[in-house]
């Protein structure tokens, strides 16, 4: 019934013939081949967030070409990473076990990913964090635009041991960069060795820290601009496609790796 | 009186297929493409085989010793060459997966 993977809808349309015994086999064989255990039935609620929609553009074997789709770069990373890669996931972290914390001169966020959907046969190449920054407009941006305040650090961390009575964790880490808060962009992180070692090692996944270093001087505003919490901002609607983003490139040992379209054309 | 026309049956080739995914309902989860060219293979391989049937030395033989003995099968109107197709679709968590699929397209069909 509603487990099954041709819903009523196209049973009545084709399966009219077919015997339930039929079907059933049908269904699970078709089943096997997507790797799903059952028929999905996301909620109205799902959001497919842009960048798996851009990266379908650029590397599905099968996609029309349209305006502009397709030929914009989604950077040397990410192709190197695709070109190694026959599946490429989506991750949201778990809201329930973030931790925030902001003090001064810092922000801090703790993010937990369930990689537990990751089948076994699957080997992880290479994953990224993706965190959107948004840029800062006060009365006062431009007056600091183009001076040093307008830069923040942010750095990302894997959690190695967790904090024991209100002790920090231990941590490593993973990558770091500096942004100004002129621009509104998303920012790419390789978290490869925390989710491999979380994946092909079998080691505990205890989250990744993102830790945001503000300008010596920054006010309340310049704090909101790298997204890392939805309570950072009033503005609920555009956090489903705004929230940091766990990206993983695998591959199942069956069949070909991604390319671009332009790879594709010239093989 | 003239005699009935033999109806001419068509050589192996590949033929049309359009799979669509809102036909089946599965348009909720497959997020794109919202359907694919699968095509498929249908047509005669008959004696003596042709050069554009995409023929196997196997082939040429079953349908020479055919020819003679018709308990043996003529060869086989199959896909030879097949691609992959990439879908971006919900799993059952509504994570959002880009996968893709090998030897979902016919490209090429032949006598096997």
């Amino acid at each position: 019934g509603s487990a099954g993977l041709v819903p009523e809808q196209g049973r009545r349309k084709y399966a009219a013939p077919l015997s339930q015994d039929t079907l059933s086999t049908f269904e699970a064989r078709l089943l096997s081949l997507f790797g799903l255990k059952q028929r999905p039935s996301p909620s109205r609620s799902a959001v497919v967030p842009r960048y798996m929609l851009d990266l379908f553009a650029a590397y599905s074997a099968n996609a029309e070409p349209k305006h502009g789709a397709g030929k914009r770069s989604l950077g040397r990373e990410s192709e190197k990473s695709a070109s190694r890669a026959n599946t490429i996931r989506s991750f949201h972290h778990d809201e329930s076990t973030e931790e925030l914390s902001s003090h001064s001169a810092k922000t801090t966020q703790r993010f937990l990913f369930n990689l537990s959907s990751i089948p076994r046969e699957e080997f992880v190449t290479s994953a990224e964090l993706r965190i959107y920054r948004e840029q800062v407009t006060t009365a006062a941006n431009s007056s600091s635009n183009n001076s040093s305040l307008g830069y923040h650090r942010i750095n990302i961390h894997e959690i190695m041991k967790p904090g024991l009575s209100f002790k920090e964790p231990i941590t490593r880490l993973l990558d770091t960069r500096l942004v100004q808060h002129s621009l509104s962009k998303w920012e790419s992180f390789d978290v490869s060795p925390a989710v491999l070692r979380w994946t092909a090692e079998g080691h505990a996944n205890r989250g990744f820290v993102v830790e945001v270093v503000h300008p010596s001087s920054a006010d309340r505003d310049y704090k909101k601009h790298v997204r890392v919490s939805r309570s950072l901002h009033d503005s609920e609607d555009s956090w489903p496609q705004m929230r940091p983003l766990l990206v993983t490139y695998s591959h199942d040992g069956k069949g070909h790796v991604l390319h671009t379209r332009q790879k594709r054309q010239a093989r | 009186t003239s005699k009935p026309k033999k109806k001419h049956k068509a050589n192996c080739r590949r033929h049309s297929l359009y799979v669509d995914f809102s036909d089946v309902g599965w348009n909720d989860w497959i997020v794109a493409p919202p359907g694919y060219h699968a095509f498929y293979c249908q047509g005669e391989c008959p004696f003596p085989l042709a050069d554009h049937l995409n023929s196997t030395n196997h082939a040429i033989v079953q349908t020479l010793v055919n020819s003679v003995n018709s308990n043996i099968p003529k060869a086989c109107c199959v896909p030879t060459d097949l691609s992959p197709v990439s879908l971006l679709y919900l799993d059952e968590y509504e994570r959002v997966i880009l996968k893709n699929y090998q030897d979902m397209v016919v490209e090429g069909c032949g006598c096997r």
